[in-house]
């Protein structure tokens, strides 16, 4: 695993978090579902917990967008890059932009919301991308996971209680 | 001239791996530097991007490398913040 230069990291284990707007691939419910599934995925191996804001300025702001959207990196059309997090802090840091040029879905048929969701997160809670082939950090998309069966490898949860520690007993 | 077959697909090879190599190992978007095939710099990247995704390290533009390169991924750079 890596972190981010000067390991950037929440300074509090309570953060907050907000949907901002939904692609139209998939019914709302299930949007929802896919990002507090990925929160759970995090907050199973750490002290973190979230808590969902529906309106104002939350710690980790989630949002679809297409081409440019006002963060100089342009989303790029279908396939390649799906989406892309910042590392922790205040204002845009620590948010998520997913691009709504993917054919998202909740399971493997196309983009799995989940999945991106998860590996997204990691980068809004400090963690960088990691070389191990296994890892949910690991840059490249993989579709053959077993969604069922999903877990966090044992390099991602090295990296992030690097940071945070261990959740509490 | 019309390029050939073989010659566009190098020549789209080529840019896959420039646009990629600026966006996620941090190569000077110098497209001259690129085209005037500045050997060190982009072998140098090539073997980057290999070693760090577990391809085998060749610093060439072989079948697997180009593939990663299409895959879908990530928009965070994999080195360079």
């Amino acid at each position: 695993f890596s972190t981010f230069p000067s390991m950037p990291k929440w300074r509090k284990t309570y953060l907050t978090y907000r949907i901002v707007n939904y692609t139209p691939d998939l019914p709302r419910d299930a949007v929802d579902s896919a990002i507090e599934k990925a929160l759970r995925v995090w907050e199973e191996v750490t002290p973190l917990t979230f808590s969902r804001l529906y309106e104002g300025e939350a710690d980790i702001m989630i949002s679809f967008a297409f081409k440019e959207h006002g963060d100089f990196y342009s989303f790029d059309g279908p396939g390649h890059s799906l989406a892309h997090a910042y590392p922790p802090g205040p204002g845009l840091y620590g948010d998520i932009h997913f691009d709504d040029d993917e054919k998202w879905t909740e399971d493997a048929s196309g983009t799995n919301l989940f999945l991106v969701a998860a590996h997204e997160l990691g980068h809004s809670l400090g963690l960088f991308h990691s070389a191990n082939t296994e890892a949910l950090m690991y840059p490249l998309y993989n579709s053959f996971t077993e969604l069922s069966r999903f877990r966090l490898s044992q390099d991602d949860v090295n990296g992030i209680q690097s940071l945070y520690g261990p959740p509490p007993a | 001239c019309p390029l050939s077959g073989a010659a566009k697909e190098e020549d789209s090879n080529r840019d896959l791996a420039q646009q990629y190599l600026e966006k996620y190992y941090n190569l000077e978007k110098d497209v001259k530097q690129f085209r005037r095939k500045d050997g060190n710099l982009i072998v140098k990247k090539i073997q980057e991007m290999q070693k760090f995704l577990g391809l085998e390290v060749t610093g060439k533009l072989d079948t697997d490398t180009l593939e990663v390169m299409r895959k879908p991924r990530c928009g965070v750079p994999d080195v360079g913040h």
